[in-house]
């Protein structure tokens, strides 16, 4: 895995062209809320019980 | 029938006349613990048409005289409910008599899917017409296959399981962190840190995580002997590579109507949760369905 795949897959699912660009000062005044936190935290944990079967 | 565009076709139900066997195979213990499944090989034996009974059914063509014989798992569902899956499939012709094989190995397949104790593995095999019809012919029922309790046990049904030794052929499992990997590793999981705070592209857009094991394989992997690869000349060579993976959950920034805010996203296959030696044109096992 590179990170050239990575940010495909990442573009691709969020349907962009390209990377954004955002600004510092945007990100700074950026707080997570818990219900996204939440959300993220029950994917990982997921994640890691199911697998998807490849070859 | 309500648009102009279509002519309404009509339909008609042309019984098939098939006859059909049920094979029952008992598989508990036939296939060795840690092996993999290569093929699954059904023969059945064509018992030769005496003469006289081809004679009373007139001059058959050789295009008239075939028949179509097709291979089924069936399944008995835990409510008692059948559910059949097409196997295999193929043309025989009455005039021949000898060992027809048939690739049931998706069969097989299924059947390790089940949850254990698991039922016999059941084959059904049905003559039919080659094609449906008012003319066609009925050569169909010319074909039969011995049955077990053949005289001698000649030309008893056969199950050929031919499997791979995966204490050989196999990967495995993590790599040793202490060993370097050289052209003789043996096929493994190598922790591979992807880290997203060193990726320019990834500032102020991805949030979490900072970075993630990937995982990637690595080693080479044993090849079968030069008498397997002529028997499955369609199968390339075993390659490592990964089996099983799982799915990056992110936090990223998503800029908005001028405004910013972070969204959960799911990146499918990005994390190597297993390793296994693989045959390029192997059978990809269907899964189970309900």
């Amino acid at each position: 895995l590179t990170g050239e795949q990575l940010l495909g897959s990442l573009l691709q699912q969020l349907q962009l062209s390209e990377a954004p660009v955002l600004d510092r000062a945007d990100m700074e005044e950026l707080v997570i809320p818990a219900h996204v936190r939440a959300q993220y935290v029950t994917l990982l944990q997921r994640s890691h019980g199911d697998r998807s079967r490849g070859k | 029938r309500f648009s102009q565009s279509f002519r309404e076709v009509a339909g008609r139900f042309l019984a098939s006349e098939a006859s059909t066997h049920l094979l029952v195979f008992g598989m508990e213990q036939r296939l060795p613990p840690n092996s993999e499944l290569v093929q699954a090989v059904l023969r059945l034996f064509q018992e030769p048409v005496p003469k006289a009974t081809l004679h009373r059914h007139g001059r058959l063509s050789p295009r008239s005289a075939r028949a179509r014989v097709t291979v089924e798992w069936l399944r008995v569902r835990d409510d008692g409910s059948n559910r059949t899956s097409l196997i295999d499939s193929r043309l025989v012709s009455v005039h021949e008599s000898g060992w027809k094989v048939f690739d049931v190995t998706e069969a097989v397949n299924f059947w390790q899917q089940l949850s254990r104790p698991r039922q016999p593995l059941l084959l059904q095999v049905s003559v039919q017409r080659e094609h449906p019809g008012p003319l066609a012919s009925g050569a169909h029922k010319l074909v039969r296959f011995a049955s077990q309790g053949a005289p001698a046990g000649l030309g008893e049904p056969q199950l050929e399981l031919h499997t791979l030794d995966l204490g050989d052929y196999g990967a495995q499992g993590d790599c040793d962190p202490e060993a370097p990997v050289t052209e003789g590793t043996r096929c493994c999981r190598q922790e591979m840190y992807i880290d997203l705070q060193g990726m320019k592209w990834a500032d102020n857009w991805v949030l979490e995580p900072p970075g993630f094991l990937a995982y990637e394989c690595v080693g080479t992997c044993q090849q079968p002997p030069e008498a397997l690869a002529f028997k499955w000349p369609f199968l390339g060579p075993r390659q490592c590579i990964a089996s099983e993976t799982a799915s990056l959950p992110m936090i990223v920034s998503i800029k908005e109507g001028g405004r910013t805010r972070p969204q959960v996203v799911s990146l499918p296959n990005m994390r190597v949760q297993k390793c296994s030696c693989a045959s390029d044109g192997a059978l990809v096992p269907r899964g189970l369905q309900p």
